[in-house]
């Protein structure tokens, strides 16, 4: 399985419509400071199902929705789409693709989608319990945060072995 | 489930173990359980001794061998249970530039099982990308993204 | 005394303000006194709005734009009160090469008042060096140092 | 007043002698990772008066003695001294140039110099006290830490400023 496309809509600094199309091994991303790089990164964790603001550098959810420039307005909504190409079967679902999307209102109501159908929350962390994506996951590592499996104490380094197992 | 958990726990500890020596060239390192009774509550100590030096806390090590370590500690993981997908936000930025080297080699062995979104500064890890997209903000505050050709960054 | 740190305050908010907007380019930055009638107990907070961008928190801020924030309020302060010499380990690490030019344009203006010590990885920040000091470990685990004469590092 | 000359022996990574002859300006240290680049930057701190041995990377402030390596045993002493040219009276103390010195035995017991005249850490806390150099300083900022002013609490920040004034 590997990560064929992401989409992502008003979701913080991209007001408009962007699509990058993905391929297996290494994707780079690269630009100076302050573009949108990270944003990226969130984005992941978000679609993934990342329930806590703080982690995604906010105070509430929807901090993730475009706010504005000195051009443009603010945005109602933030969408992210991550489309999977399952065709090796990874996830026992039985698609060849699986799209995983998530939207946040300013009301904050929001909104989970799998292959376009409505679903919860709950189905996207069971559909990614297990991989090694997701929540509590090893497979995103922040800005800065490399080092804090070393710092952290003995018994908080159990997670990663605990979500590996 | 403990006895899982042992048999996932000693894979990375030797994977671990391995790609310690190969990224620091020498050296130890280790993963110990707290109380190795009790495998499915306890802590789990990091041991780590860069070579030529004394065994040292991890709190001594400088900043980019506390990273070069992590690398490792992730990279253990990935080789016993890949994630399909791994995203990682500018974890090469304390690296010296033979370190950097030393990294990519990692990041090319790693990519053969697990896709990697890398988030870079770095030239020599941008090269290694099969992949390479460029973020700017054109219209300030907008992000937009565009791909760069593999001839514009690979010397 | 709340006189005395008062017109420091107003001193370090004028430089603050001034040098946040040449090393970004635009954009505002202003220091604010939690409670303005309580100024020797009250906290300080810290407001940045990076050009062309919505007055956002500080937490929404890039890594890069938070360490260039963080520099512009350090050496705003060492301008209203320099200290004769000031240590900077690897401040410029978060940086692009682009603000790694700007943050040297500015070293070189404090370095006028303050002898500055700093530790980098980034060439732009060492061809500023008026002494470079090489560290290296021939013997494992011990540290020397020698000094760089500057045509080898000036290019 | 600028720093002069650092001299060190025993103290980390420093197991032999050193001596760097600093001049006014910019002084860059440069070299690869794990070499002993911000043990220079601790050695500072602690030779100003320094009291957590925490914030020296260590846990005990014997740490800061060289422990030993593959090829040499440990030693029983950290010696570190900051010669500072004092020629403009920046210092109010009546030295054109100002000597601080400062030593730890295994014994965990410590001894302070002034122009090689044993001292308290008092006289050297007193000696800084209002000139932004010394413990609760802006002047030093560790390996990691630029941000740390940004993300600090407001009350935290104030000490920044109650130094400056
Ligand atoms: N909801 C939002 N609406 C609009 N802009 C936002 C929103 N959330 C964050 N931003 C903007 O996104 C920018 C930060 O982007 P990001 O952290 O991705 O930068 P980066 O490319 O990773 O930079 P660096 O190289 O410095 O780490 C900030 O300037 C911030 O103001
Ligand atoms: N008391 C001690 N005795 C011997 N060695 C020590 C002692 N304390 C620290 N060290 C060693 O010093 C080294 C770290 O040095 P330092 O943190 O200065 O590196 P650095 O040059 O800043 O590297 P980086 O570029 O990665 O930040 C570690 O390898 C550590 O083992
Ligand atoms: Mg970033
Ligand atoms: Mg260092």
């Amino acid at each position: 399985m590997y990560l064929k496309k992401l989409s992502l809509y008003g979701f913080k600094s991209f007001a408009g419509r962007v699509d990058l199309d993905l391929t297996p091994g290494i994707v780079g991303v690269v630009g100076p400071n302050g573009v949108g790089k990270s944003n990226i990164s969130d984005a992941l964790r978000w679609a993934m199902g990342e329930q806590s603001a703080r982690l995604l550098r906010g105070s509430k959810m929807q901090d993730v929705i475009f706010a504005g420039s000195l051009s443009r307005r603010g945005l109602g909504y933030a969408e992210v789409s991550l489309v999977f190409d399952n065709s090796d079967q990874f996830l026992n679902i039985g698609f060849d693709e699986v799209t995983v999307t998530r939207k946040v209102y300013r009301s904050g109501d929001a909104e989970y989608l799998l292959n376009s159908v409505p679903c919860r929350l709950r189905d996207i962390v069971d559909l990614f319990s297990g991989t090694g994506l997701g929540r509590e996951a090893y497979s995103v590592v922040e800005q800065g945060k490399i080092d804090a499996v070393l710092s952290a104490r003995p018994e908080d380094r159990r997670s990663l072995f605990d979500e590996a197992s | 489930c403990a006895k899982q958990f042992t048999q996932t726990f000693e894979a990375i500890r030797d994977e671990f173990s391995e790609i310690f020596q190969d990224v620091f060239g020498g050296g130890t390192a280790d993963l110990v359980l707290d109380d190795p009774g009790n495998p499915l509550e306890c802590g789990v100590e990091i041991v780590c001794q860069p070579p030529g030096k004394k065994l040292a806390s991890l709190t001594l090590l400088s900043g980019g061998e506390k990273a070069l370590a992590a690398i490792a500690l992730l990279f253990a993981i990935m080789r016993v249970k890949p994630s399909p997908v791994c995203v990682l936000d500018e974890i090469d930025s304390a690296l010296d530039e033979a370190n950097v080297a030393r990294f990519v080699e990692l990041l090319r062995d790693v990519s053969r099982s697990v896709q990697v979104i890398i988030v870079t500064h770095r030239k020599r890890t941008m090269e290694c990308a099969d992949t390479l997209f460029g973020v700017t903000m054109e219209e300030s505050g907008v992000s937009k993204v565009f791909s760069i050709r593999a001839s514009d960054y690979r010397l």
